[in-house]
């Protein structure tokens, strides 16, 4: 099945 | 000293009720440009980005930039002691550990105010680059909500393909499965009733229902609502706040493995 990414996958630390 | 008066105090009772369910604790960050807050939720799956902006407040004094940590589920309680109609004024000091919410009924015949302990939160700050997105729908914000509480008493996960036939929302369960489909349709007699796709490629992403369902809390903050898809990247799901800013919810999507 599909596997859930997180957030931190795509935007970085500021 | 921080000093921001919201004549429409039922605006701040409504965003708060649309991101408590989704963040436990957040900073709000107060600066010349407006009263915002962005916290991703427990388990880093979703992003909540808040912007309220200083031109939308009556009176807005923020003498240097201040970051207030406060447990969501606290301010709420607080917030619900106002009435709908009230003025709600935030107020602290610089180096203050409190916040003051005070509640002006609109004839000025009561006043009350609330004093809440602020707490230290880590938290890290997102860069959210700007992005163009492969498309983007606009719908009436409750068409969605139904649309995402409908197919969550099937299935766990909505695939939202884009195409130019429209936007279909599909989902599958044990015990079968569901497709709705809205086509664009831009000749209603308010526009806030319009469903309009702007499609630059069809898109098709897999979501885990539970997030969307958290972020139609936020469908009494506007009657329309902005969904912006690309492939590989979080969902953005906006609700604008009239002349004032947004809630936006980033939401990752499901990958095949």
């Amino acid at each position: 099945g599909a596997k859930q990414s997180i957030i931190t996958n795509f935007f970085k630390i500021a | 000293m921080l000093e921001l008066r919201l004549v429409q105090g039922s605006l701040l009772k409504k965003v708060l009720e649309a991101i408590k369910e989704l963040v436990t604790d957040a900073n709000f960050d107060c600066s010349a440009t407006g009263f915002s807050l962005q916290a991703m939720d427990s388990s880093h799956v979703a992003l909540v980005a808040l912007l309220l902006r200083s031109e939308g407040f009556e009176h807005y004094r923020c003498d240097r930039n201040l970051s207030m940590g406060m447990n969501l589920g606290n301010v709420s309680k607080m917030l619900r002691c106002a009435g709908s109609d009230d003025i709600i004024t935030i107020k602290a000091d610089d180096g203050s550990d409190t916040v003051t919410f005070m509640f002006e009924s609109p004839n000025q015949d009561k006043i009350a105010d609330f004093e809440m302990k602020l707490m230290d939160i880590d938290s890290e700050h997102l860069g959210i680059p700007d992005a163009e997105y492969q498309a983007i729908v606009r719908m009436p914000s409750g068409e969605f909500a139904r649309i995402c509480k409908d197919l969550s008493s099937i299935g766990d996960t909505v695939i939202i393909s884009v195409t130019k036939e429209g936007v279909k929302f599909s989902t599958a369960g044990d015990i079968g499965t569901a497709n709705i489909v809205c086509r664009q349709n831009k000749t209603v007699d308010k526009p806030e009733e319009a469903t309009v796709i702007e499609m630059q490629e069809p898109v098709s992403l897999t979501f885990a229902l539970r997030y969307l369902n958290s972020f139609t809390k936020a469908t009494p903050l506007s009657e329309t609502v902005s969904i912006s898809l690309s492939s590989d990247l979080p969902v953005v799901v906006e609700y604008k706040i009239a002349d004032m800013g947004y809630v936006r919810y980033y939401l990752a999507p499901k990958i095949e493995e």
